[in-house]
């Protein structure tokens, strides 16, 4: 039996709209520790891992491990029959084919519960290697999808080159190019560590889509490292994360 | 030009 409730909709709502721009469907894993996610695009160059502790959630029990297989189309058509402050109850039973979700308004006097059909998904988990990024920036998640949402203008593809001084994301095409510096700030708004130079390439549309998870994040944290996939993190305040992970392109 | 590399070369299938 698998039983979550979050005081407020709209954290879920906010989740699963940084979710859906990437994956159609995907499966939910729940232990009595939490809920994971990960999956890629159809595409295998992004991949997305979610994962929120049970100590996030008002109420949590599994009592033993559940995978549950969500079209996340159907998921956010639920979600917007309520109101963002209702709570939300996600129910499922063992080996369910269908979960519960449970909306009651912030006075309790409406309630309002939906089933959702789950999907049998054939899904294969990556193993994800600890990798010691040499560049590690933090900055606003608002300046981060900023920038990605400027540069799409001038290209499909974004260099990011971090050096000790500063993270430059540049963008070159037929219209022109642009380039955005951002350097360490005194209020620790932005902060590079950096140990070692590096420039990678990516496409700007995969970078455009992580920044859908903006709403869920004051901070987004980078890492990069030569030759690896680029890490975009978003905190879900202490109880987890939203990861990004999108290999780089390379010339030919 | 470059060429969009896939994640799968990076991590393993468990």
């Amino acid at each position: 039996m698998f039983e979550a409730r979050l005081s407020s909709t709209l954290t879920l709502k906010k989740i699963v709209d940084a979710l859906r721009d990437i994956l159609n469907q995907s499966t939910l894993d729940c232990s009595d520790t939490g809920i994971q996610l990960q999956a890629m695009d159809n595409s295998h160059v992004s991949l997305v891992c979610l994962c929120l502790r049970s100590d996030y959630f008002e109420k949590y029990k599994c009592s033993r491990n559940v995978s549950l297989g969500l079209d996340l189309k159907s998921l956010t058509k639920v979600l917007k029959c309520a109101n963002g402050d209702d709570a939300v109850t996600i129910k499922a039973a063992d080996k369910a084919d269908k979960i519960e979700l449970s909306f009651e308004s912030a006075g309790k006097e409406r309630t309002a519960d939906y089933e959702l059909r789950l999907l049998n998904l054939d899904q294969e988990h990556l193993a994800i290697p600890e990798t010691e990024y040499s560049c590690v920036i933090h900055m606003p998640a608002s300046e981060f999808a900023r920038i990605c949402r400027d540069l799409a203008v001038f290209s499909e593809s974004v260099v990011i080159a971090c050096s000790k001084n500063c993270i430059k994301f540049s963008a070159n095409g037929e219209m022109g190019s642009a380039n955005i510096k951002l350097s360490q700030t005194s209020k620790a708004e932005v902060t590079l560590q950096v140990d070692e130079p590096v420039t990678l390439s990516f496409a700007g549309r995969y970078l455009n889509t992580f920044t859908r998870a903006t709403p869920l994040s004051e901070k987004v944290k980078i890492g990069m490292a030569a030759d690896v996939p680029l890490l975009v993190e978003y905190p879900i305040e202490d109880y987890g994360y939203i990861r990004y992970y999108l290999a780089p392109k390379v010339d030919d | 030009s470059q060429t969009q590399v896939r994640l799968d070369s990076f991590f393993k299938a468990l």
